[in-house]
């Protein structure tokens, strides 16, 4: 199970701009 | 004429859309000790893509709560205490829902257009860069 920081990061992640 | 760079004058929303643009934004951010408002806006962005029927996303909603709006973080500071009020209360009730964190969002975006982004546009990590 992802711990509570690894889910953040990867709320976070999701939303950055991808290179285009 | 729409150079990158052009794009990020015209809005921080066209800045923060910009790869390159973000992560600048955020180098200047980490030197101004400010970093967490900009985390705490793409996290707010990636929360309301979440599919509410994922047991994932209540967690990802109190990660989110615990780390910037329970705390003495700078979002918290910026916040008004009625919308800190209204999230604790979500979070409580376990009532998610996707756009529970617009509020917030929009008077962090609002400060960090006030005074980071303007900071930003004549600081020498911009202007090296340009």
């Amino acid at each position: 199970i992802d711990s509570e920081d690894d889910l953040l990061q990867e709320c976070i992640s999701s939303a950055m701009p991808k290179k285009k | 004429p729409d150079s990158p760079l052009a794009r990020w004058t015209k809005s921080l929303h066209s800045l923060l859309g910009d790869q390159d643009g973000a992560h600048l934004f955020r180098t200047f951010l980490e030197r101004e000790k400010c970093v967490d408002t900009l985390d705490f806006w793409f996290a707010c962005n990636g929360f309301r893509q979440m599919d509410l029927k994922d047991t994932k996303t209540l967690r990802v909603a109190k990660a989110i709560y615990k780390r910037y709006i329970d705390t003495s973080s700078i979002v918290a500071k910026q916040l008004k205490p009625a919308t800190k009020t209204f999230i604790r209360d979500n979070i409580k009730k376990q009532q998610i829902d996707s756009a529970m964190f617009d509020q917030a969002q929009t008077e962090i975006q609002t400060s960090m257009e006030e005074s980071p982004y303007q900071m930003f546009l004549t600081s020498d990590i911009y202007l090296e860069y340009v």
